[in-house]
């Protein structure tokens, strides 16, 4: 499902080099549940935006479903990560004065669902996060974790074969972010390959496979009992 | 130093009415260190934005050092948030294409702080942080954790009296958070009140005292010995 190998980025600030990646090789197989985790600045959110289709690497090479990202055109990146990847970003982005309703239903425009199903599917994705009473909230009248909420129901939104979400709970209390957990579980079981950054043990052991990183490469790569 | 009474807030969406906040009563002592917790949407941020002088109470009344806030204008507000509190927003609120350096100095624009001092003030600042080696990146080149402890320096730059923080640690790994923590005690031992919001019980057992809101409303008032 997800090959990376060798993969480096590094980014020119002035006369300061950051290399926030430094070597990175791994493969996740298709239905995996993989926890990504390490310090503030160890470059968990440039790796997700990499395999995302984000951003595009220094060196190596990533390969979704056999299909390598540095042989693709910007348009190509752009439809494979429309299609294939549902992605919950660490500042949430969420689109100002349009109500969550809207918010959710953006990834739909990019897809081959007919607009009669739009308003319904986001709808069901947005009772799953257990916001069925905020869909005509703009992200100025959320609190922090409802906005958080709306980013996930938004990569779910157009049934993706992969969900990358970066410190999906970092703004939920203890309950909410596990019922989160709990459906990203749920769609797992459904075959759904999930990579979830968190910095939080009891979240990480929702996954099979835990990766850590330390200054831009993996020191860990374990495999547990889901919980 | 902070005293609230029967505080309740409300918004109208449409014919939609949203109660906040629904009666509070809190006195919190000079030099306290107070954490506060509650489920997603339950009024943590709504208490702390009121406390805060960011915005206005439907009902009820806020005294800060004795003085009535809904006495106070438009400009005395702001001069009472600027010189007395130091915030850390949920959601950070950096301003983008603007260093952190310049960042953490922005508050003491509107302080009585010689203009020679800044630079130094603030670098100190950023160095308590750990991010001694970032001042020249702006947001967009820096971690979600690393902008979260940019926004912690900018709260601590002006010496404030009291400081609101608003999920501090939720982008920030396991050891960087305690950091953080640890400074915020220090900062407390030198008299600063400290009123912290989290998710995290870790985090809420450095306070002396922990508040937990449902509904708006406070539901719990506990004083613990720190540790
Ligand atoms: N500007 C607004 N307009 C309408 N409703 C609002 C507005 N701001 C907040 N709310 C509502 O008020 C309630 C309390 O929000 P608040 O931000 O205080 O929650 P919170 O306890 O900080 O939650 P979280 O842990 O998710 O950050 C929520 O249900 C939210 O939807
Ligand atoms: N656009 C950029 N320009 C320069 N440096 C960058 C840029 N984006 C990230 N960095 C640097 O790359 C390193 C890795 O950042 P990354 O966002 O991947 O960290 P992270 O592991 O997600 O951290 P956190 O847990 O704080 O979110 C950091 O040191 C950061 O300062
Ligand atoms: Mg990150
Ligand atoms: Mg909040």
């Amino acid at each position: 499902m997800i090959k990376v190998s060798g993969l480096k980025k590094a980014y020119q600030l002035g006369e300061q080099k950051i290399r926030a990646l430094n070597g990175v090789d791994v493969d996740i197989a298709e239905g995996e549940f993989v926890a990504v985790m390490g310090s503030s600045g160890s470059g968990k959110s440039t790796f997700m935006n990499m395999v995302g289709c984000l951003d595009k690497p220094t060196q190596g090479e990533i390969s979704l479903e056999g299909e390598r990202l540095s042989d693709l055109s910007v348009e190509q990146l752009a439809s494979v990560r429309n299609q294939k990847i549902g992605f919950v970003f660490q500042q949430f982005n969420l689109l100002a004065r349009t109500n969550a309703l809207e918010n959710v239903m953006l990834p739909l425009f990019y897809s081959d669902v007919d607009k009669v199903e739009w308003a319904g599917r986001a709808k069901e994705c947005l009772e799953q996060v257990g916001l069925s009473d905020r869909l005509s909230h703009d992200p100025s009248q959320l609190s922090g974790g409802q906005q958080q909420r709306v980013a996930i129901a938004r990569a779910m939104v157009n049934s993706p074969r992969i969900i990358l979400a970066d410190e999906p709970t970092g703004a939920l209390d203890t309950e909410t972010g596990l019922g989160v957990m709990e459906l990203f579980q749920k769609l797992n079981a459904n075959g759904i390959t999930l990579m979830v950054v968190t910095h939080e043990p009891d979240i990480a052991a929702f996954a099979q496979r835990q990766l850590i990183f330390r200054d831009g490469v993996l020191i860990s790569d374990q495999r547990s009992k889901p919980s």
